[in-house]
């Protein structure tokens, strides 16, 4: 495990209470390997054990008593540098009517994500609309429907009133025209936000990037996500990279953490689109959905 | 590649890159790249192109050591048993299946073992339609082995040669799930002896080195019989295979090739390979 490597950092290769060329090497390959094992993007980590390699030289380590704890250190606190956003607030709401769109591969967990942003919006005091663009998939409609239906009832049992989480779909109308819409709806029925859940699909696919794009001009989101399954291996830089060159991506939820994944793809996609990791899916209830910590990551990935 | 030339370091490098990029993972990297070395220290390779074809050969050998098609039950349904984690492609890949054997005149069944999420009974039902095969089909929130346990009644009855059973998507750290693989697992076993003929672990391209735990802790649960391949007309190549192969002897048998019901392949090692390295 990790957490071994770093055991065996601080006692072998430090062990000797000198510092030098040679074992700051053996450090950084224990590293290098570490991040590798952890899904992070080869080129990442060539970029994130340079910046390490020129600290541990630096005058900080020479100095410090305990090397290998100053080490292990300086290799946690660039990690967390990488991933931290300045941003308090995950979420900022400030307009009358503000739209969140929700984008990413096959699968990453965008439907499941559109019901838990609208519970954690609905705790925060608003009232989501939840909007059906995925026309592709068999039965997407209806899930997102039947999740709308089950954050009612939930939210309604909690308060103890009636609450509706209305979805609107319209089968028959292209994508971009579904999300456009769904905007006047919204005003209508008095929602103030609006959740655009979108088909999973391909960077590399045109077609669906200028769709994606399309949706965007149409309905000017103030947030758009990208979704990202913390799974994901060397593949997530790479389609991080298109997502946002292509629609220009606010922030990324990634999701299913509940699992045994170190997430190496929260470093690779901070590094490739400088845009930060909000939340984190740590379920498939719709309660199961945290704000992002980069510490917690960091913490995560080196084991 | 610059073909040609005598190995050299900076060649080694490029291809251990690769390799990495294409998620075979550190140790299996490692692996390959000291059998190089040692087959270029025994004079076997001696030229660039050579090391290219020996490293391709090497992997489709591996690749291929068992048998990478599907097991038919000789005398009776054949059960199949589809599992993975969740959003790895497994209602789909059931589509593709059901209309690759339709394709050879075969009679389909399709059991709607997702009892859990929203719609799944819906998807699958759409899907079933498409292809014009049966379903069978609980409420939702009811018990998954007793979906397993009417469908496989109702391929005995109906003499379908094929039943394939959909699960909910699952994390193989969820031990009462993994618990409940195992009883839809002997359900199977108790209504036909040999069932489930084959069980298939869908597993996503895109997933980097937990694919590997995903693939021994539900085989711990249901022993599996082969791997479909999803999504992998993205860019990610699915090099975990190499490292399942090797330590849990797990073959590939199709590969998922975008989100149409066609869009299957049985899996060619040689493809595979070329790809893996391209
Ligand atoms: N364990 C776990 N499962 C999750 C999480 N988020 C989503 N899921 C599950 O992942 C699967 C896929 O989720 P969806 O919401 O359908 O994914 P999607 O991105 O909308 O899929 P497409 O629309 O087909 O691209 C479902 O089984 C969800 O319940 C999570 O944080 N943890
Ligand atoms: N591009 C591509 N997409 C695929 C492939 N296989 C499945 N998908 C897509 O991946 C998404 C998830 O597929 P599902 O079949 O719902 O996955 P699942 O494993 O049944 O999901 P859960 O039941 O929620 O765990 C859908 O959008 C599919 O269209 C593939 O081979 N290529
Ligand atoms: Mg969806
Ligand atoms: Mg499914």
């Amino acid at each position: 495990t990790l957490s071994n490597k770093f055991y065996d950092i601080k006692n072998n290769f430090f062990s000797s209470g000198k510092i030098n060329e040679k074992n700051i090497q053996d450090g950084i390959k224990a590293i290098e390997e570490a991040l590798i094992n952890a899904d992070v993007n080869f080129r990442v980590v060539k970029g994130l054990v340079k910046r390490v390699k020129e600290k541990a030289l630096g005058e900080e380590l020479i100095k410090s008593v305990k090397p290998g704890d100053q080490f292990v250190q300086i290799v946690h606190y660039e990690l967390v540098e990488l991933m931290k956003s300045d941003d308090e607030e995950r979420l900022p709401i400030t307009k009358d009517l503000t739209v969140i769109m929700m984008v990413g591969l096959q699968g990453s967990g965008k439907t499941t994500t559109c019901g838990k942003l609208a519970r954690y919006l609905i705790k925060k005091g608003h009232r989501p609309l939840l909007v059906a663009a995925d026309t592709q998939r068999p039965a997407a409609i209806e899930q997102l429907k039947v999740l709308g239906k089950t954050l009612g009832e939930q939210i309604s049992e909690e308060r103890g009133e009636d609450f509706e989480v209305p979805v609107y779909s319209a089968p028959q109308d292209p994508p971009p025209k579904i999300c456009k819409d769904a905007i006047p709806i919204a005003k209508e029925n008095n929602n103030d936000i609006v959740i655009l859940d979108t088909a999973g699909r391909l960077h590399i696919d045109d077609a669906l990037m200028d769709e994606l794009l399309s949706i965007r001009k149409k309905t000017k989101p103030d947030h758009v996500f990208f979704v990202m399954d913390s799974m994901t291996g060397q593949n997530a830089f790479d389609s991080a990279k298109i997502f946002n060159e292509q629609i220009n991506i606010d922030g990324v939820v990634l999701t299913k953490l509940d699992s045994d994944a170190k997430g190496g793809a929260a470093l690779s996609i901070k590094e490739v689109t400088g845009k930060p990791v909000k939340f984190v899916g740590v379920g498939e209830k719709l309660d199961a959905l945290e704000e992002f910590h980069a510490d917690r990551m960091a913490n995560r990935i080196l084991g | 590649f610059q073909i040609g030339r005598k190995i050299d370091e900076a060649f080694l490098e490029d291809l251990e890159e690769r390799l990495i990029m294409a998620d075979v993972g550190l140790d299996t990297t490692k692996y390959l790249i000291d059998a190089l070395k040692s087959s270029y220290k025994d004079k076997e390779i001696k030229e660039k192109d050579q090391i290219l074809t020996f490293l391709k050969e090497n992997l489709k050998e591996r690749l291929t050591q068992k048998g990478n098609e599907l097991k038919l039950n000789e005398d009776g349904p054949t059960v199949i048993l589809v599992i993975g984690v969740n959003g790895s492609g497994k209602t789909t890949s059931i589509a593709k299946l059901a209309h690759h054997f339709v394709q050879q005149d075969k009679k389909v069944l399709l059991g709607a073992g997702d009892t859990f999420r929203a719609a799944a009974i819906d998807q699958l039902e759409i899907w079933a339609e498409r292809i014009g095969i049966d379903i069978v089909k609980h409420k939702m929130g009811s018990d998954p082995a007793a979906v397993a346990f009417d469908a496989v009644q109702a391929a005995l009855s109906r003499e379908s040669d094929i039943i394939i059973i959909d699960t909910a998507g699952r994390l193989h750290t969820q031990k009462n799930l993994m618990k409940e693989l195992q009883k839809i697992h002997n359900v199977l076993k108790k209504k036909i002896p040999e069932a489930p003929h084959e069980v298939l672990l869908i597993l996503d391209a895109t997933i980097g080195q937990n694919a590997i735990t995903q693939a021994e802790l539900f085989s711990a649960a249901t022993p599996i019989t082969g791997i479909f391949l999803s999504k992998l007309d993205g860019t990610a190549k699915g090099g975990v295979v190499l490292a399942i192969q090797n330590q849990l002897d797990i073959p590939v048998k199709f590969i998922g090739l975008g989100e149409k019901c066609e869009d299957m392949e049985a899996f060619d090692s040689e493809q595979f390979v070329d790809a893996l390295l391209s």
